[in-house]
């Protein structure tokens, strides 16, 4: 197996991943 | 002549804040500071009374031309009518998924279509691959595409429960509620309270609430 596969990485849930998304983040409406 | 109803029924897409109140979590006063800011920002490069996409992209980015494919999709599912534009009550419908009030079905079910890229009524391996390379995309973060392989199937392997190659609705609920993080960015703190968190745009609601 590749040595990546013990990468601390590998464990993150990726939807956990994607909700970091500054993208998501919808505060910008509020800001003046 | 010229009184407050009159001149907002002409505005496209205007719905009555009382409406919008039952719907949401809201209350009609905040529904009258939301209109404020929606007025703001439908107008912020074409004054119409509807948010563009430009609009939405100034908005969040400060950038009008800033591209992102979460933004689009967040545009996409705000676009209830999907006719190319945000309506004030579209804007308040769904700006209430995000409210702490609202309920955790709505907020899975809002990200479910949010991460369901291609409308199929699942989301698909390739989807979730395509999200974190774009979240990798806006950030510093650089893995391999063996680590970005390996993220991947571990989380798809743990959500596609009846390992079809495809994550439903219900998979997806499951999986949310075993990890309820992951719909952490569903909720804005700040919508609980708006007249206290803005009082500069709800400083010029009509409304009072009893």
């Amino acid at each position: 197996r590749s040595p990546d596969a013990q990468h601390p990485y590998t464990h993150i849930n990726a939807f956990q991943l994607i909700g970091m998304s500054s993208c998501l983040d919808l505060s910008g409406f509020f800001e003046k | 002549m010229g009184c407050y109803c009159s001149k907002e029924a002409k505005t496209p897409g205007y719905e009555d804040p009382a409406v919008l109140a039952a719907a949401t979590p809201f209350t009609v006063n905040e529904v009258e500071a939301l209109y404020e800011l929606f007025k703001k920002l439908s107008s912020s490069i074409f004054d119409d009374g509807l948010i563009h996409k430009e609009e939405f992209q100034l908005a969040l980015f400060r950038n009008r031309n800033r591209r992102n494919l979460f933004a689009d999709r967040i545009f996409d599912l705000f676009d209830i009518k999907r006719n190319g534009v945000i309506e004030f009550g579209e804007f308040v419908r769904s700006l209430g998924v995000f409210h702490p009030n609202a309920p955790v079905e709505d907020k899975i079910s809002f990200a479910f279509r949010l991460y369901d890229l291609r409308q199929t009524g699942y989301i698909k391996r390739e989807e979730l691959k395509e999200m974190v390379l774009a979240l990798l995309h806006e950030s510093d973060l650089v893995l391999s595409d063996d680590v970005i392989e390996v993220i991947v199937d571990r989380t798809y392997n743990d959500a596609d429960k009846k390992g079809d190659g495809r994550i439903d609705e219900e998979e997806w609920k499951e999986f949310v509620l075993k990890h309820p993080s992951m719909i952490k960015n569903m909720t804005l703190p700040y919508l609980k309270d708006i007249s206290v968190a803005f009082p500069s745009f709800v400083m010029t609601s009509e409304v009072e609430d009893s």
